[in-house]
């Protein structure tokens, strides 16, 4: 463990957390894309089949379960407890353009042709564009409650310090993971642009809206 | 061996 891995674990934490309060204190879910949060569900639960099956340390499982449990809590309020408040007509990004090619990569490019691995590898490259339909949501509807880039600033962040965590690894572990660190890469780019109108714009008081 | 080592991230 490192500072970058647990500050970026953490940060993703908030994420999660930050959303999941959004969505319950104002018993809304206005601007919040469901198809990006099923995704990480997705993500998710293929990432962390091996919760049962191996123990790493009480700090990894607890963080599995409390990230399950917080994503599937994100769709029920969103799908279920909330729908009414869901703005199905503004989240309409085709996500079958995302999974499709996402398996066909896990398939084509992992490190082991085992069952495990290829689901592991299909939940790096699921994670690294899972949120896409949320970003295509603010860029339809032209803005995003201030609440809502809060947690897309600590989503995006939490990323780009696992990049910081895996220059670590290399260098004082010999540790280096292609498939994890390109679809890092590719994820925290596709963050730039947000967070470049979140600097400019939320951190000075004014409210995210993009020129329509 | 590299890749047992990923497996103790999120």
């Amino acid at each position: 463990m490192n500072i970058f891995r647990l500050t970026g674990d953490l940060s993703h934490l908030a994420a999660i957390i930050i959303l999941l309060l959004k969505i319950w204190k104002t018993r809304s879910c206005a601007g919040i894309s469901g198809k990006s949060q099923i995704l990480f569900a997705l993500v998710f639960t293929t990432r962390y089949l091996d919760l049962f099956s191996s123990f790493i340390s009480l700090y990894n499982t607890v963080m599995k379960v409390i990230y399950i449990m917080c994503a599937y809590a994100t769709v029920y309020l969103i799908y279920g407890k909330f729908k009414a408040t869901y703005d199905g007509n503004h989240d309409t990004f085709r996500v079958e353009f995302l999974l499709i090619p996402v398996v066909l990569l896990a398939v084509l490019i992992n490190h082991a042709f085992a069952p495990m691995e290829i689901l592991w590898t299909f939940s790096i490259y699921l994670e690294s564009v899972a949120i896409l339909p949320q970003l295509f949501m603010i860029s339809k509807t032209g803005e995003a409650e201030t609440i809502t880039t809060h947690y897309l600033f600590f989503l995006g962040l939490y990323r780009t310090l696992y990049l910081f965590n895996w220059i670590w690894r290399f260098y004082f572990e010999g540790f280096f993971d292609l498939i994890a660190v390109v679809a890092g890469l590719v994820q925290t780019i596709l963050y730039c642009d947000f967070f470049y109108l979140y600097i400019t714009k939320v951190l000075k008081g004014k409210k995210l809206s993009l020129p329509a | 061996q590299g890749r047992t080592k990923l497996k103790d991230e999120l």
